[in-house]
């Protein structure tokens, strides 16, 4: 995957840091402070659909679909910057019953964007 | 989220200025932390729990077993620890109440739960325990004697016990209170300690939202 950086335009990751105490949430979240969620920000024009990483066969089916019907031929769809691996957020908090509660919340932290 | 225009926003790159960009991921975040909690809300904290009690628990917490691989459709796992809020004592017993909040409608499934305490004994001397599992009676009646083990502490510290498919159950139902019966001789000098940090507590994993297996025979 690829970190937005400068100027970039082209699909990336942006870094996000969620700070719990910022949100007021670090009374009931004992651990971590925060997490980095990221998000997926850019362009994805359609000759770098379905691209990169492992997509990379859907990648070159598609660009062989639209050398096929030419770039005007093809379909307004568009192809979006989205994740295409997240990481799940080990969290350590206290229910309404003052319970301490330890869990791993599932696709919580984005590791790589990637153009449908 | 899309625009008016039908576009996503993930396509049409950033159309807001920085601060409320901000604003609606620091929303997203929360909202998205809510859900995979099955919480409507963030919670408001009844009691508080004193530093030395989440000292001595987080030393208790441990991962899930290592080389678990993660099934599908495993649901979502908790460890859960509930402190005892102390229900009617006296010299010879002593009642712990422990409250569990249901995570989702679906209800939880625990897989294992455990009940931690702390014991002053004078030197050299070992106690008998008698631990009784209390539920409700029909209909919500007074608690009656669901089951009961006995167990030999033989020095000053923390005890363990394994609790079984009655506390368990009962945990399920949100509500489960536990008698500590002092046996013997010994029973009038020792002494089940409940300060902030020696509280009382029970350890549970706890499993939401797995698809129930269906056992073909």
């Amino acid at each position: 995957g690829i970190n937005c950086q400068g100027g970039s335009r082209m699909c990336c990751r942006q870094e996000f840091f969620v700070d719990f105490r910022e949100i007021g949430w670090h009374d009931w979240i004992i651990q971590p402070e925060g997490y980095a969620m990221n998000f997926c920000t850019g362009q994805c024009p359609l000759h770098v659909a379905g691209m990169p990483g492992i997509a990379a066969s859907f990648h070159t089916t598609v660009f062989n679909l639209l050398k096929a019907n030419t770039a005007a031929g093809a379909t307004g769809g568009g192809s979006c910057c989205v994740p295409t691996t997240r990481r799940p957020l080990s969290l350590l908090y206290y229910d309404r019953d003052s319970n301490i509660v330890k869990t791993d919340i599932p696709d919580m932290v984005v590791e790589t964007c990637g153009c449908s | 989220t899309s625009r008016a225009d039908g576009q996503c926003l993930a396509c049409a790159g950033p159309t807001l200025d920085l601060e409320s960009q901000r604003e609606l991921l620091l929303d997203l975040a929360k909202r998205n932390i809510l859900d995979k909690l099955h919480l409507s809300q963030r919670p408001t904290l009844s009691r508080p729990v004193s530093r030395a009690a989440l000292r001595t628990v987080l030393q208790r917490l441990h991962g899930p077993p290592q080389g678990v691989l993660p099934e599908a459709d495993r649901g979502q796992e908790y460890e859960i620890i509930s402190f005892a809020q102390t229900g009617l004592s006296n010299v010879n017993q002593t009642r712990l109440d422990f409250y569990f909040s249901d995570r989702t409608a679906g209800g939880m499934e625990i897989q294992q739960a455990s009940l931690m305490f702390f014991v002053q004994l004078p030197p050299n001397t070992t106690q008998t325990m008698k631990v009784r599992i209390l539920v409700p009676g029909p209909h919500d009646t007074n608690l009656t004697l669901a089951t009961q083990h006995l167990l030999e502490v033989d020095a000053s510290g923390w005890h363990q016990l394994l609790l079984g498919p009655e506390a368990q159950a009962a945990c399920s139902q949100r509500h489960l209170t536990l008698e500590l019966v002092p046996e013997g001789q010994v029973a009038q000098s020792s002494v089940i300690l409940g300060g902030a940090a020696h509280r009382p507590f029970v350890a549970a994993r706890v499993r939401v939202g797995g698809k129930h297996r269906v056992r073909r025979r």
